[in-house]
């Protein structure tokens, strides 16, 4: 309707029609924000490359359709993380991954988490690698080894590793690092660990809200 | 449901497309670029409270409560204009520490329009 007529719904003054828009996309934004359980708008402070964002997406395994929680209090969603390459040396490799936001660490519940990686081998080598979980100290000081896993790898590509409940509650407070650390007698300068393209990353599946529900019950 | 049309002035579903590259959002939703918010405008009159759309037996119940109320005087309250079916929409975006996010948000998008 016409600036000046009177809306057909509530029978008030209508709004022109760049102030209706106007407020229809704040609405809209305002919906989104709040279904995200975020405040504002991300502002990205470490920009993914559109290679590593391609291969990471090709690997995530869509959340089964119809997947919905029953209760819309709970939301279930599906996060990639790339690692911050933390200090790293010819012996070792670490990685941290944050996972921050508006939410509580409290009422978030990872479901199942995996690291990705992507090694490029020699031919007909096997590589033993050891994954360490450390978590940080009962006074968020010093990282300590909560638990590690052994790996062999005979192949270049890329590779999974399912993470276990350490490694679920570690990212579930938002703050997981793991260190690789390649045993055995293979010369480390023959073994190559990512690349732009093939960036390690966790992949979780994430249920956000339950725990409320749970606490309630 | 019914779809607003030119000039409609009954309760109908209003199509309104927010675009993410038009509010500056495509930087931090991956996919979609945009999506359906739709939303609900339009009178209820007495006589179609509980219209159809999907609840025709509603409408039906409505009626019947009418017949009886007006026998016994005004039926009071009023029925608006309310969302009767939505659907999810699907979301891939970068939180603040550049984490991929993938989820699905209910009730996110107006499928449907009819009076209460």
């Amino acid at each position: 309707p016409k600036a000046g007529g009177q809306c057909p719904a509530c029978g008030g003054p209508t709004l022109e029609l760049e102030s209706q828009r106007e407020l229809l996309l704040h609405l809209a934004k305002r919906s989104i924000l709040d279904k995200l359980h975020l405040s504002q708008r991300p502002t990205l402070n470490r920009p993914v490359s559109r290679a590593a964002l391609r291969t990471a997406l090709q690997r995530l395994h869509g959340v089964p359709q119809g997947a919905l929680p029953e209760d819309n209090r709970e939301q279930e969603c599906e996060i990639i993380s790339f690692a911050e390459t933390g200090l790293s040396t010819i012996n070792q490799t670490r990685l941290d991954f944050r996972f921050s936001s508006d939410r509580t660490a409290g009422d978030r519940e990872v479901q199942q988490a995996s690291l990705m990686f992507f090694v490029q081998l020699p031919s007909n080598t096997t590589w033993t690698l050891k994954v360490r979980v450390l978590v940080l100290g009962p006074h968020n000081t010093n990282l300590t080894l909560a638990t590690q896993y052994l790996l062999e790898v005979d192949a270049s590509g890329w590779h999974q590793l399912l993470l276990g409940p350490e490694a679920q509650a570690a990212y579930s407070q938002g703050h997981l690092t793991l260190e690789l650390v390649p045993e055995g007698q293979v010369a480390q300068s023959s073994v190559s660990l990512g690349g732009t393209a093939h960036r390690p990353f966790v992949a979780a599946r994430v249920r956000v809200g339950g725990k409320h529900r749970i606490h309630r019950r | 449901g019914i779809d607003c049309q030119e000039g409609s002035r009954m309760c109908c579903r209003q199509e309104f497309f927010v675009d993410f590259r038009e509010i500056g959002w495509h930087d931090w939703i991956i996919q979609p670029e945009g999506y359906a918010m739709n939303f609900c405008i339009g009178q209820c009159p007495l006589h179609v409270a509980g219209m159809p759309g999907i609840a025709a037996s509603f409408h039906t119940a409505v009626l019947n409560l009418l017949k009886a109320n007006t026998a016994a005087g005004t039926a009071g309250g009023g029925s608006c204009c309310v969302p009767t079916a939505r659907r999810p929409l699907s979301l891939l975006y970068y939180d603040r520490d550049s984490n991929i996010v993938k989820t699905d948000i209910p009730d996110m998008v107006v499928e449907a329009c009819g009076c209460s």
